[in-house]
């Protein structure tokens, strides 16, 4: 009545068709069952102008606001229903799209992103992100791989080595993400892998973040001097970049998400080859 | 014949820290990309003929100095695949060939864009498999036709309408094959998904 729940094997994805909105990630044979959100939102890039001279650019992060970005519904939600797969089409706002599959054989959903051109005529760049939130009480901990190799605790706001002075709440606690992220609580743990790299992080106990995309107006003077800001051009000018990438998500009861992140981490890095020709019905080969 | 040199350079370039890091500059990310490019055309030939050699050993049909043409679809994610989405008949088959890198069976189900709405997918034994059809996106074709127009200077030739979905059971380093064919009216066919839009939302 008010919930519309998606994909026909183990995993099902519940939402609410009052707001559209993600609410509840179910796996009827693991019996695993959390309350979970997607958002996706921006930083917007530090100009190096005013007190602080330090501008946002390749090298440096240094956000100096952060804003949700607010579903504009221009495009309502769309759900896909088949033998094979289920999909939830979204249109989050003029730039920014995604679909979210649920494959009937497998126990994770995969989020389809299209970002792009960001719009930077207000003068601000921006670096997009996307919040996957849950219930999970992770305290201030999660984990992160180094270059596809073993996952590594982070814990936020702290080093094991040295005592950490917090300057930049934000980027002081992002790191790179080439395989996935994981955070944990005392019975469950919520999975992300990744096609790419990003930048990722778990600002806030029982959330996930993902930067994806970025655009920016200032060189930071750290040595590339030249601005991030990569456009496309078409026979009528030019505009900014448009990136689609893939993430993938699962959670599974506490110490079984392991052999997942290996296994479908190895997949994504190696994805199957298609070859195509052509034969005649009855000469086949 | 072709090898994978040229692409052994471009990897090998792209080792440098600001290439790994995202931190070169625009023209030297730009060299990259036409590298890898230059490269992935090389090793495509490459595989295009290991492909063919594998294929026609194992045909009862083989004849003298026939070589099989293979093509892949490296603009996929735009939906940009020229053999899939040329009109297929009961009388003309499609050939997917699907190669698995990795040392273990994998099961995926793969996606192509197709023409038509009535399509029949068949494993190497003939045997029809479950496939499903998907309607394109207006984002997706959009975004699509904007791209391929840069690319070929003109609108692509074919417009696809959906994309067909089947599973597909990979051995490890090995492949498997399928046949996509026009299905006749009377025949079966690849279901069509159900569509839902949810018109209003708070």
């Amino acid at each position: 009545n008010k919930t519309i729940e998606v994909g026909q094997g183990s995993l099902k994805l519940l939402y609410s068709s009052d707001e559209g909105k993600l609410t509840h990630y179910v796996n009827t044979r693991s019996l695993v069952t959390t309350a979970v959100e997607q958002s996706y939102g921006y930083y917007s890039g530090n100009d190096g102008t005013d007190k602080d001279p330090q501008a946002s650019g390749a090298y440096v992060f240094r956000p100096n606001g952060t804003f949700p970005i607010k579903s504009e519904n221009q495009v309502p939600l769309t759900f896909v229903r088949g033998p094979l797969l289920d999909e939830v089409r979204q249109q989050i706002n003029p730039w920014i799209s995604q679909i979210t599959r649920i494959y009937k054989g497998k126990e994770h959903a995969e989020v389809e992103f299209t970002i792009g051109p960001i719009p930077v005529d207000d003068g601000i760049g921006k670096e997009i992100t996307t919040q996957i939130t849950t219930t999970m009480k992770t305290n201030n901990t999660f984990y992160t791989d180094s270059n596809g190799r073993d996952f590594i605790k982070r814990i936020r706001d702290f080093r094991t080595d040295w005592d950490l002075e917090v300057n930049q709440p934000v980027a002081g606690n992002y790191y790179p993400i080439n395989l996935g992220i994981y955070m944990q609580d005392n019975s469950s743990e919520l999975s992300v892998l990744v096609d790419r790299s990003v930048g990722g992080s778990s600002l806030v106990d029982g959330q996930i973040e993902l930067m994806l995309h970025r655009r920016l107006l200032h060189d930071d003077s750290r040595g590339v001097g030249e601005v991030l800001n990569e456009t496309v051009c078409f026979l009528n000018g030019c505009e900014g970049l448009t990136i689609q990438g893939k993430y993938f998500v699962r959670i599974d009861h506490l110490g079984e998400g392991a052999k997942w992140r290996r296994t479908v981490g190895q997949e994504i890095y190696s994805p199957v080859l298609l070859a195509f020709t052509e034969q005649d019905g009855s000469n086949w080969m | 014949g072709p090898n994978t040199n040229k692409l052994a350079d471009a990897l090998a370039i792209a080792q440098h820290h600001d290439a790994v890091s995202g931190t070169e500059r625009q023209h030297v990310a730009s060299d990259y990309a036409l590298r890898l490019s230059i490269g992935y055309m090389e090793a495509e030939r490459l595989v295009a003929s290991s492909l063919a050699f594998l294929a026609e050993s194992g045909s009862s049909i083989r004849q003298e100095n026939t070589v099989t043409n293979f093509q892949q679809c490296p603009l996929l994610n735009i939906s940009y695949c020229p053999p899939s989405e040329a009109i297929l008949s009961d009388k003309k088959s499609l050939v997917v060939v699907v190669y698995n890198p990795l040392g273990w069976k994998r099961e995926e189900v793969i996606r192509i864009p197709v023409s038509s709405e009535k399509v029949v997918v068949q494993d190497s034994s003939g045997r029809e498999i479950e496939s499903q059809l998907l309607p394109i996106s207006n984002t997706t074709f959009n975004m699509r036709n904007k791209y391929v127009k840069a690319y070929l200077g003109k609108f692509p030739r074919e417009t696809p309408r959906y994309w067909l979905a089947f599973s597909a059971s990979i051995p490890p380093l090995g492949f498997s094959t399928f046949m996509v064919s026009g299905a006749r009216q009377t025949g079966p066919s690849s279901t069509i998904s159900l569509v839902h839009t949810l018109e209003e939302v708070t």
